[in-house]
């Protein structure tokens, strides 16, 4: 993301292990596991109350420790994107 | 031209009349409906069983011309998190954008209401997740909401059209869309329409948009009732086909469905466009419901038409197919669609090959056109990869340039077809060239790939730069996908090579006919051979062949490569991907995802494609590296990480995780530390940590994670008692107390809210808040009563000043 990116309170993350592993990863970092990212197997969506909604930087804190957790493949803090109606 | 007689269909809905894109109400002139729409729902096809959803701001279920088609399974509510796609209503109708675009598709016809939608029978959903945050996240949601039960997604939205900006899915949406044309419609594949841009006024350039660009969506452009370019329309290569659309004001209207159950013909931009083609593509589907996602797109190549369209740049390409910047390959008709789709074979499967120029970094000149060619024989040593009949070609480029907008970029295909894939952009200014951004054009469909192909740049400097400052072409490929074998001729009773319409009118059927013409390739049937007497091939045994080619030995002295099916031709080492077997003097193949090898058996493959690693004992070529072991991109292997090292990058020792008790510090994994012990990295030992803490990072006292027993976490420490202007409190998630802050002003309060008990200078105490020693004007007795009546003391700004003076005014 560019330095105008907006940051939200969403991650999506790529976790092996299926649903049940996802949901014990989002408990153990403060997320909300918010389900499958559509058809995409393994990845999930996260959502964190207790973060920003919307940031100019990507702020840290306790769930930041989630990047380091080894059952996590990739994880992705989720900025918003400008889409326009034609 | 379609007949004006109207007596043979007619519809009851009141904008009937002014659907001027479907019928001609003019009974004195013959009027262009060319879209053919009537013709194919004479020949039956209405959309029905066919599943159409619109992803935009929502579609309102219950509009009296959707309510009947409209399918909960087909939609949801992404924003909201639940399954109701109705749109947020406001006072301006903001979110009016979806429905508008679903009654394009499926307005039920014949109901007193409104409008007919093309595909009046289908079902319509709408997946509402435009009205709120959008993120990679929310678009990769969207597009892959019941592949198998959805047929058909439609968009109508993408990123700004301002002329400056460049962006496209996401890795998430991206994957999304390559999981939706794998697996979607149960292997079939999700067919996702999309709108071209309307940034044509601000000189914007659709190959900037990433999802009109990629070539798993069907691009529209939109055209006038006339055949002219709308203002907003934008250019590009990557535009399939067109329909019609608003134009200026004195241009018939589109109309449609709107909020609150009315109708509407307000400007529409190109947002319907895309619905129209959904329709059209609804009744092929009815038509011939097995048809891919590609079958889908060969067909709207095949028969949409130039017609009236007005532009300068109409071009026939090598493969016989009119084409043009503004429209694509024209306008859609859907009686041929339903037509050709009836009759349709599937085309045989997608190749997809990738050659990468060799050369180093070459400088852009200003006002210099800088050509940079690769020549490519479409991957002919890989028969997985090899192209022959091209589909769509997608050039990645890295370009480094002080202003992009500066830029112009064509492709020159063998065949001599330039297809414009970037015009100069006025408004961008930015100074971050294109970094692996996909090009794509569809200007070369059906054409051969073999040959030079030229990338052609220019750099006009619209305004005053820094000369010394030049740009570069760091790096390019060229991704050519099609297939191996012709598309149509493998069932050429499905393919005639002429599209043989059931059209009334003569003049204009036999025109179409010569437009669509296919190059005769093939050989005459019936062609007597020839007994062959001249030299052979010199890879041909005993000099016996019955042609001048390898291909045509019929012994060979070293190797013989492919196999009957293929053709078998004579070679004197086996490419890529076979080995030599002496013995039957035969090229075999590697086992999959091998490149060089000794043998099929485990352990004999040596090197893998690319983009494959080598990977244990067995030699198993893998996309990427097993847990512990990492990618080395020099002999393409997975070598294992370091013992320590659960996962590693690149290098054996540069870690991304540990195996168990080690964690990480930076890349290495150093051995976990009890609790109230950190890894000291200097001395390389567990070292304490700080008194207050329970579990740290460092020896400081800002370096807790958790903190001791008897402290609380206030900010980013562990205090024995919370600090002035703070209260003791239970964390939400972790199992530690923290000091909270008392409410603003408050030295100290008992918990949250208003509990204050002593304010800072300056402060008064008034019902547990600290309200500012300062009165506010006019506090009067009417005043207060509109402070009291409105509820003013809630808000913070009126609590400060004018709750204090109307309390104490009583």
């Amino acid at each position: 993301p560019s330095s105008r990116s907006l940051y939200t309170n969403h991650w999506a993350v790529r976790v092996r292990g299926g649903p049940q592993e996802a949901e014990r990863l989002a408990l153990k970092y403060g997320f909300n596991n918010l389900g499958q990212i559509g058809s995409l197997e393994d990845h999930y969506h996260f959502h964190h109350s207790k973060v920003v909604r919307r940031s100019t930087f990507s702020t840290r804190g306790p769930h930041s420790f989630i990047h380091m957790d080894p059952k996590v493949d990739w994880i992705q803090q989720q900025v918003v994107k400008s889409r326009v109606k034609r | 031209y379609t007949s004006n007689d109207l007596n043979f269909i007619h519809f009851n809905d009141p904008k009937w009349s002014s659907m001027w894109y479907i019928h001609c109400g003019d009974k004195n002139n013959r009027c262009r409906s060319e879209m053919n729409i009537l013709a194919a729902w004479q020949r039956g096809y209405t959309g029905k069983n066919v599943v159409v959803t619109i992803l935009d701001d929502g579609i309102e279920k219950n509009h009296p011309d959707l309510s009947q088609n409209f399918d909960q399974l087909a939609s949801y509510d992404v924003n909201g998190n639940d399954h109701d796609p109705t749109p947020r209503y406001d006072s301006s109708n903001e979110n009016k954008h979806g429905t508008r675009c679903a009654g394009e598709v499926a307005a039920v016809a014949n109901n007193s209401h409104c409008i007919v939608g093309i595909a009046f029978n289908a079902r319509i959903g709408g997946i509402r997740m435009l009205d709120g945050d959008v993120t990679d996240v929310v678009e990769a949601k969207s597009l892959g909401i019941r592949p198998d039960y959805i047929d058909i997604y439609s968009a109508s939205w993408g990123p700004e059209d301002d002329g400056k900006t460049v962006d496209g899915p996401g890795p998430l949406a991206k994957q999304a869309f390559e999981m939706g044309i794998k697996k979607g419609r149960k292997g079939l594949g999700s067919i996702f329409v999309w709108a071209s841009g309307n940034g044509g006024r601000q000189g914007d350039h659709c190959s900037c948009d990433g999802y009109t660009n990629s070539i798993y969506t069907i691009s529209v452009s939109s055209t006038t009732e006339s055949g002219a370019k709308p203002w907003y329309l934008e250019v590009c290569s990557s535009t399939l086909a067109t329909s019609y659309s608003s134009g200026e004001f004195y241009d018939r209207k589109i109309v449609t469905t709107d909020l609150r159950q009315r109708c509407t013909d307000g400007h529409t931009g190109t947002s319907v466009s895309a619905p129209m083609v959904a329709g059209v593509i609804a009744l092929a589907l009815e038509a011939n419901p097995l048809i891919t996602w590609r079958d889908v797109q060969h067909l709207l190549v095949k028969t949409s038409r130039p017609a009236h369209l007005k532009a300068s740049d109409w071009k026939t390409n090598a493969a016989g197919h009119r084409v043009s910047h503004l429209y694509g390959f024209g306008l859609v008709d859907a009686e041929a669609m339903v037509v050709e789709a009836k009759k349709w074979r599937n085309v045989p499967p997608q190749h997809i090959c990738t050659e990468t120029s060799t050369y180093r970094t070459r400088y852009i000149r200003a006002d210099q056109q800088l050509n940079a060619t690769i020549t490519t024989s479409g991957c002919a040593d890989h028969p997985g990869q090899q192209v022959v009949y091209l589909e769509h070609v997608v050039v990645r480029v890295l370009i480094s340039h002080s202003r992009r907008g500066d830029l112009q970029i064509n492709l020159v295909s063998p065949a001599g077809t330039r297809s414009q894939l970037l015009a100069k952009r006025l408004f961008d200014n930015s100074n971050e060239g294109f970094r692996n951004w996909e090009f794509m054009t569809v200007h070369c469909w059906g054409e051969k790939v073999e040959g030079q192909w030229t990338l052609e740049v220019l750099d006009s400097p619209s305004q005053m730069r820094n000369p010394e400052v030049l740009g570069k072409l760091k790096e390019w490929s060229l991704i050519f996908h099609g297939t191996s074998e012709h598309p149509y001729h493998s069932h050429s009773s499905q393919h005639s090579r002429s599209r043989m319409l059931e059209i009334p009118s003569p003049g204009p059927s036999l025109e179409r006919k010569a437009l669509v013409l296919l190059p005769e390739e093939d050989e005459e049937e019936g062609e007597e051979e020839e007994e062959y007497s001249g030299p052979c091939h010199t890879e041909c045994r005993d000099r016996s062949c019955d042609g001048p080619a390898a291909d045509h030995c019929l012994n060979c002295i070293h190797f013989s490569l492919g196999n009957l099916k293929t053709g078998r031709t004579c070679v004197s080492h086996c490419p890529r991907g076979y080995f030599e077997d002496t013995e039957a003097r035969r090229c075999r193949r590697c086992a999959k995802g091998c490149e060089r090898c000794v043998g099929q058996g485990p352990g004999a493959c040596r090197s893998c494609r690319r983009g494959l690693y080598l990977y244990g004992a067995d030699g198993t070529c893998m996309e990427s590296c097993p847990v512990g072991y990492y990618a080395e991109e020099i002999q393409r292997r997975c070598l294992k990480c370091h013992e320590n090292c659960m996962r590693c990058l690149r290098d054996a020792d540069r870690c991304t995780a540990c195996s168990k008790g080690y964690s990480l510090a930076g890349m290495t994994c150093v051995p976990e530390c009890a609790d109230g012990t950190f890894f000291h990295l200097e001395e390389m030992k567990c070292s304490p940590c700080h008194h207050s803490c329970f579990t740290c990072t460092g020896p400081g006292k800002e370096e807790c994670i958790h903190c001791a027993q008897d402290f609380l976490q206030q900010d980013w420490a562990c205090v024995p008692v919370c600090s002035e202007g703070y209260y003791p409190g239970e964390a939400a998630s972790l199992a530690q107390r923290m000091c909270r802050r008392c409410e603003e002003n408050c030295l100290s309060c008992q918990g949250p809210g208003v509990t204050c008990s002593r304010c800072r200078d300056g402060y008064s105490l008034v019902g547990g808040s600290c309200i500012i020693n300062a009165t506010c004007n006019n506090a009067d007795e009417v005043f207060c009563e509109m402070v009291k009546s409105n509820r003013l003391c809630e808000k913070k700004l009126f609590r400060q000043f004018c709750c204090k003076t109307c309390l104490i005014a009583g």
